[in-house]
């Protein structure tokens, strides 16, 4: 999947199987990643764990879990606030679009998280105080995951060169085992012109569709970057910094 | 090692509590939780300082007297919350944990 960490930056990953994305004293959030094709390197979310912990006299520990062709409005025990406590209206859960769609607010930590499940899989987006990402027992010790620090270099997708070597095939094809035929065959000129339809600004999140049409054959995949960036329009603190442009460069050499 | 503000902070948050009934209990434990919460962020300038690990101790016996979780509240204490970017003390509302100066983004999404 395509991330945009805390501090703005934009990687594309592997992430195959269960990878955490937050873990800070109150929150701890999980993805699966499967491969959208067999033998794929390219992966995309199937599964999704928030775990809000327990919140002194406000709010009950609560599960939330989302998978494929299942979105639920409501957290893992079917209720859809934070308990019984005065507190618990401080995190609740609203459907937006019935399986398709819901929010969730947790006041008591200014966090707010939006889910998606837009063609076969999720995509997420959080809102989250400097604060309460820096609550964290012991930081030296603090476990990777994947919001605060990024992905591994070993898990970095470069989609510039896959763009690069596909613009000059002029298919949507990768030599190489570990890409097979997708689906539907975009050439790079097909994939542009039909994320220009919902995003027309050439930034990472247009980037981010390209490559995902070329990989994937599979138009869901626009959407998917169109809500995302909705998402951030909604979400982000800073309008200045909607659009990036430029992609983290840790890439390993020779990685894809 | 700044062990002695941990505990200056703790104290003055506590003073004129001359006795810690059950009813107080749940406003001592967010201190307590402060205090553990400073006391964590002095650790490595502090391994070997006799203050230190005496009040690290201290606040475990403390949590345990007081049957305090160790989840919780950090900064709420007596309708006072730490506002970290000018360092003092505002009112705060029950149920929320801090008055959040600014906030940061994360997503993901599509292959």
């Amino acid at each position: 999947p395509h991330f945009r960490t805390f501090t703005d930056t934009f990687q594309t990953c592997k992430v195959q199987g269960a990878w955490p994305l937050i873990d800070n004293n109150y929150l701890n959030v999980q993805v699966t990643n499967t491969p959208v094709l067999p033998g794929s390197a390219a992966t995309a979310t199937s599964k999704l764990t928030i775990i809000f912990k327990s919140f002194q006299e406000c709010v009950d520990q609560k599960v939330y879990q989302a998978e494929m062709d299942e979105l639920p409005a409501a957290f893992a025990d079917g209720s859809k606030n934070g308990g019984d406590k005065h507190g618990a209206n401080s995190l609740k859960i609203t459907e937006k679009v019935s399986g398709q769609h819901i929010e969730i607010q947790a006041k008591y930590i200014g966090t707010t998280i939006v889910v998606r499940q837009v063609g076969r899989y999720l995509t997420f987006a959080v809102r989250m105080p400097e604060e309460v990402v820096n609550a964290v027992e012991d930081r030296d010790s603090q476990g990777l995951y994947l919001c605060l620090r990024g992905c591994p270099l070993n898990q970095q997708i470069d989609f510039q060169t896959i763009r690069s070597a596909q613009g000059t095939e002029g298919r949507a094809r990768r030599k190489g085992p570990s890409l097979p035929a997708p689906p539907e065959a975009f050439t790079y000129e097909t994939a542009t012109a039909k994320c220009r339809e919902k995003l027309p600004v050439e930034d990472l999140y247009f980037q981010s569709c390209v490559f995902d049409l070329l990989t994937t054959g599979d138009v869901n995949f626009m959407l998917a970057a169109y809500y995302a960036f909705e998402d951030v329009k909604m979400l982000h603190s800073n309008k200045d910094k909607l659009h990036l442009y430029e992609r983290t460069r840790d890439i390993v050499a020779g990685n894809t | 090692c700044k062990i002695l503000k941990c505990n200056s902070e703790f104290w003055a948050a506590t003073s004129g509590s001359h006795h810690l009934g059950t009813e107080e209990a749940p406003e001592f434990c967010t201190a307590l939780r402060a205090y553990a919460h400073c006391t964590r962020r002095t650790a490595r300038t502090c391994r070997g300082d006799l203050a230190y690990h005496s009040a690290v101790h201290g606040i475990d016996d403390l949590m345990v007297q007081h049957n305090c979780s160790k989840d919780g509240q950090l900064f709420c204490f007596r309708g006072s919350v730490l506002n970290k970017a000018s360092d003092k003390f505002v009112s705060c509302s029950s149920c929320v944990l801090s008055q959040f100066s600014s906030y940061t983004h994360c997503g993901l999404f599509g292959d």
